[in-house]
């Protein structure tokens, strides 16, 4: 694994419009061949898409977990309901260096219960959290009439980082990241590589 | 070609009213630029106006055919839980073409109750489902130690494309498709996005 950090180099010295990086460019820069790349890549589960590449976002920080330089970043989920319950039972997320730290909801048959070992509050304990920077981001698990009012109050206490699965676009200020999930994308690439086999 | 399905949201999301779409808007909605617009979409043969654009029902119908989606695709869900209820319950599949008709489940407190309007079936009943073509693609949403089974039992009976949740990897044949799906990766890209800005 020693050829990791030099992986990691090329990848922050690349230009940060750069979305996918090849295993020749990865290669070059380790001194090694592509198939070495590849190895040492599928040995710390990471693959590529054949004919595109790897992601840069994605192996820069998979190689950052693999040394231990990665930050372990902690994570709100705002909608405790089905998708809320099942993100904050996901062991990847703990894995990847996410630690689930709070839920919260409005609904009072939900309030004061556990979702494994993490506490569903009120959604009014949201703003003295934020305050106290309690997470650095924020998960919406809300329906899509919540969504934007839910992401004004985050953005008002401080929240910087948003992911979006409520299927509604949110509106926050430049400052504010927001990425946007929609697993029928999945389904679509799915069916995209299957009908091409 | 993995533009496409962002295109196509873009398509689906515009106004039902608008005819024609620019090669600009598409590009925003892709993270992209108006060259590699007019490059991907010259690529599956389909040209626009010179300053007027795209036609958007044209091209979403051409977006389909080359997604391997032009027909409404129909869906089984494996496993019940928070994860199986919340895909289930979400409008974004059907909005896209894909149509959840059946759910699977080995937990008798589950069996015969519905999710929306569809009967979470005995997984029993999934050898005689599958073998009557009643669906296309089949989502994993079972604990990890049951999902190479439940794909094993999918592909034997016929069944060739798989979205799997489960945090373990699959063995299935060469000829049918698997698409593993970690949201944790999409909390990596956020905040190293988040990190860069
Ligand atoms: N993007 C995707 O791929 C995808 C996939 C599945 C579901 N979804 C979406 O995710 C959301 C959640 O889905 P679900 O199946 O868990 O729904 P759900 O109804 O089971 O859960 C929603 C939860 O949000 C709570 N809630 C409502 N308003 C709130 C507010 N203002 N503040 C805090 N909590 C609030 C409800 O009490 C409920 O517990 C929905 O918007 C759904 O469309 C998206
Ligand atoms: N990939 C991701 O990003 C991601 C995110 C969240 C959850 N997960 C995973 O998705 C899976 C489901 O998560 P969940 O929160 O819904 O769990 P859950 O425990 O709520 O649901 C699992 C369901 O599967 C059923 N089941 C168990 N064995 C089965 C079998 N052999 N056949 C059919 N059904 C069976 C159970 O009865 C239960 O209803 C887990 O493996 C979890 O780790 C993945």
């Amino acid at each position: 694994m020693v050829r990791l950090p030099r992986y990691l180099r090329l990848l922050e010295d690349l230009d940060p419009s750069r979305d996918v990086v090849s295993s020749e460019e990865l290669a070059e820069a380790a001194g090694a061949n592509a198939a070495n790349v590849r190895r040492d890549l599928s040995h710390i589960d990471f693959h590529g898409v054949r004919g595109i590449g790897y992601s840069v976002p994605e192996l820069n920080v998979r190689i950052r977990q693999e040394l231990g330089i990665a930050d372990r970043q902690r994570v709100a989920i705002v909608g405790a309901g089905n998708l809320g319950r099942a993100l904050a039972n996901y062991g990847g997320l703990s894995k990847r260096g996410f630690d689930v730290i709070a839920l919260y909801d409005t609904d009072v048959r939900k309030i004061g219960t556990k979702v494994g070992d993490v506490l569903i509050q009120d959604l009014e304990g949201l703003d003295g959290d934020c305050l106290s920077k309690s997470f650095e981001i924020a998960i919406l698990a809300v329906p899509a009439v919540a969504a934007q009012q839910v992401a004004e109050r985050l953005v008002e206490h401080g929240v910087h980082s948003i992911l979006n699965f409520a299927p509604v676009r949110v509106n926050v200020p430049e400052k504010v990241s927001v990425r946007q999930v929609d697993l029928s994308m999945e389904l679509q690439v799915l069916s995209y590589y299957g009908s091409r086999l």
